[in-house]
């Protein structure tokens, strides 16, 4: 890898990690498949503080202004948002379903706590998705290990207080590997 | 060791910061 090391600049705010932003498109028609997945993802930019993390999200269109099928990937750097990724293939996540008109607002809500380091959960927390779609928008939250249910219920806690949804919300943990085995993908 | 934690009203406030334009 030749691309240069991202690092805060003078007198910015270093976040714990540095972070990458992602976006894919379905291409109407093709099929879906890992590795045409793969080729649709374009990397749009890698922060280290929060004064870049703000360069980078304040000129990206809302995630509620976007029309079809699309999504925004917010990852560790160095983690591809894929199920095959070395952090992800042991792991899971958390789905939430929402209604149409909640998207920008709940993913503001879950990036700002995931950059600020709000889930206090050491390493687990590899990324989050914000899937555009016709019917309702779906907000995940990736983790590296599926089968610590300690981790994945305190995530759970902190993603529903910190989206301050209605307590009838549905929150569904999936892993990864069962992802892969029914072949499902939104 | 220490981790680097932010609280939402703070990020907020550097949103505005010229550093972040």
């Amino acid at each position: 890898e030749s691309r240069p090391v991202v690092k805060p600049g003078k007198g910015e705010h270093p976040l714990q990690f540095n972070y990458c932003f992602w976006f894919s498109r379905r291409t109407p028609g093709k099929q879906t498949s890992s590795s045409s997945y793969d080729q649709n993802l374009k990397n749009i930019g890698t922060f280290a503080s929060v004064e870049q993390f703000f360069a980078n999200y304040s000129h990206i269109a809302r995630p509620g202004d976007l029309s079809g099928h699309s999504d925004y990937h917010l990852f560790k750097e160095g983690v591809r948002p894929m199920w095959e990724d070395d952090a992800n293939k042991n792991g899971g996540k958390w789905i939430v379903r929402l209604k149409k008109g909640l998207a920008s607002r709940c993913w503001e809500n879950l990036v700002f706590a995931m950059i600020g380091e709000q889930f206090m959960v050491g390493e687990e927390i590899c990324g989050a998705v914000i899937s555009i779609r016709y019917q309702e928008d779906i907000l995940s939250l990736w983790n590296r290990t599926a089968h610590d249910q300690q981790t994945t219920s305190r995530i759970r806690d902190t993603l529903k207080r910190i989206l301050n949804l209605p307590p009838n919300t549905i929150m569904e943990y999936k892993k990864h590997s069962e992802s892969l085995s029914d072949n499902s993908s939104f | 060791g220490t981790r680097i934690v932010y609280e939402r009203h703070f990020l907020m406030q550097c949103r505005n910061s010229p550093l972040a334009k």
